[in-house]
C-alpha cells in the first residue's frame, strides 16, 4: 500500500508538471540524444532570470510567450532511391510528432532547423566539387500509397539554394502554422526534404545516391541531415498571472 | 477569559526551512537532465499568539490565534504555509526522447506565513 501511495503521489506531481507519466529511461542499445547547445544556453539564462522573476513565461530568445521549449526529434526516414523524378537528389522524409503537445497548450512558435553535415571526399573535391545545394521542402498532404506518384501528394513550401560551409550548414524556417495543423489527429504526413547538389561542371555531377548504372558511392559522400523542430508552447495552467 | 500566552522559542516559529530535493533520490535521474536537484524548502513552525509582523499573518490568522489562545481545545492555530514561491526551469527528456526545457512556477518556497 505504501508503494501504491508513493506512485499515486508521483503521478499527481508529474501531472501537475504536464507529464502523463514518468518518461522512460533511455534504451541501453541507443545513446540518448545530445542536448542542443542553444537549449543549454537558454536553461542557464533561465536560471539567472528566475532569481529576478522578470518576464516569466516569455521566451525572449524567440520573442514569444511560452513556458515549454521542445526540440522535437525528426522521426522520418531517408528515402534514398524512392524518387523517380530526381535520381540525383537526396530525399529525406521529415516527421515531427506534434501529438506530444497537450491540448491545453498554445503553440507560439515552431521553427524548423535543418543541419547539413558535409564531408567532401578530398580537399580537391572541396575546391572543385559541390559548393551549393538546391534545397526544396515539400509538405506531404496525403498518405502516399505504394506505386502512386508521390509528387502528386506534396506541396512546395521552400525552395532555395544554400552555399555549403566547410563542415555544416544550417537552414531555419518558421513552420508555426503548419505545425499547428499537424496537431489535429490524422493530419500529419510530414515533410519531404530534397537536396540537389549544384556544380559548376555538370559532367562532374556526383549523385548523392547511385542510379542504376553507377557504382555505390562511399557513405561519407552523403551529407548527414539532422532536423529538429523547435516548438515553443504556453500551458496557461502553468503560467498564471502573479496578480491574484 | 484572558488569553493564555505560551512562550515560543524562535526555532519553533513558522518559517521557511531548508529542503534540497535531489532528483536522484526520487528516481528521476534517468530523464531529468538539469538541474540535478534544487533547494525547494518548506514551511514549518507554530503560529503563536500574539502573531508578530514577521509571521506575515492575515487579519483572519490574527483573530484565529486570539481565539486559539482562549480556547485551544476547539480552535487550532493558523497554518504555517508558503506565501511566496518562485519558479525553476527543468531540462528533461520526454517519452519520445525529445529534449524539453520547461519553466515551472511555484517550485521553491521563498517565504512562509501564518494563514
Amino acid at each position: 500500500p505504501r508503494a501504491e501511495d508513493t506512485n499515486r503521489q508521483e503521478q499527481l506531481l508529474l501531472r501537475s508538471l504536464g507529464l502523463s507519466g514518468r518518461p522512460r529511461p533511455a534504451g541501453s542499445h541507443q545513446p540518448r540524444r545530445q542536448v542542443p547547445s542553444a537549449l543549454w544556453r537558454m536553461f542557464r539564462r533561465a536560471e539567472k532570470l528566475e532569481a529576478l522573476e522578470s518576464q516569466p513565461c516569455t521566451v525572449s530568445e524567440y520573442g514569444v510567450r511560452g513556458n515549454i521549449i521542445r526540440y522535437v526529434q525528426d522521426q522520418g526516414r531517408l528515402v534514398s532511391g524512392w524518387s523517380r523524378s530526381c535520381q540525383a537528389c537526396l530525399e529525406k522524409h521529415l516527421f515531427f510528432n506534434m501529438s506530444i503537445l497537450q491540448p491545453v497548450e498554445v503553440l507560439s512558435l515552431a521553427q524548423l532547423e535543418i543541419k547539413l553535415h558535409w564531408k567532401p571526399l578530398s580537399p580537391v573535391q572541396l575546391l572543385q566539387g559541390t559548393q551549393a545545394v538546391a534545397v526544396s521542402l515539400y509538405k506531404v498532404v496525403r498518405s502516399t500509397l505504394k506505386g502512386a506518384n508521390p509528387k502528386a501528394n506534396r506541396r512546395l513550401v521552400l525552395s532555395q539554394s544554400v552555399q555549403l560551409q566547410r563542415e555544416s550548414t544550417s537552414i531555419t524556417m518558421d513552420l508555426t502554422a503548419l505545425a499547428e495543423s499537424w496537431r489535429k489527429p490524422g493530419s500529419n504526413y510530414g515533410l519531404i526534404l530534397e537536396l540537389l547538389p549544384l556544380r559548376a561542371d555538370p559532367e562532374e555531377f556526383l549523385p548523392f545516391y547511385p542510379g542504376n548504372s553507377l557504382p555505390l558511392q562511399p557513405a561519407f559522400a552523403l551529407p548527414l541531415v539532422q532536423a529538429s523542430l523547435v516548438a515553443v508552447s504556453l500551458n496557461p495552467n502553468q503560467c498564471r498571472s502573479r496578480r491574484r | 477569559r484572558s488569553a493564555i500566552h505560551i512562550p515560543v522559542t524562535p526555532s519553533s516559529v513558522c518559517k521557511a526551512r531548508r529542503l534540497y530535493i535531489s532528483f536522484k533520490d526520487v528516481g528521476w535521474q534517468d530523464w531529468v537532465i538539469a538541474p540535478q536537484g534544487f533547494m525547494a524548502n518548506y514551511c514549518h513552525g507554530e503560529c503563536p499568539f500574539p502573531l508578530s509582523e514577521s509571521l506575515n499573518g492575515t487579519n483572519h490568522a490574527i483573530l484565529q490565534t486570539l481565539v486559539h489562545s482562549l480556547d485551544p481545545e476547539n480552535t487550532p492555530q493558523p497554518c504555517c504555509v508558503p506565501i511566496r514561491l518562485s519558479s525553476i526551469s527543468m531540462l528533461y527528456y520526454d517519452n519520445n526522447d525529445n529534449v524539453v526545457l520547461q519553466h515551472y512556477q511555484d517550485m521553491v518556497v521563498d517565504e512562509c506565513g501564518c494563514r
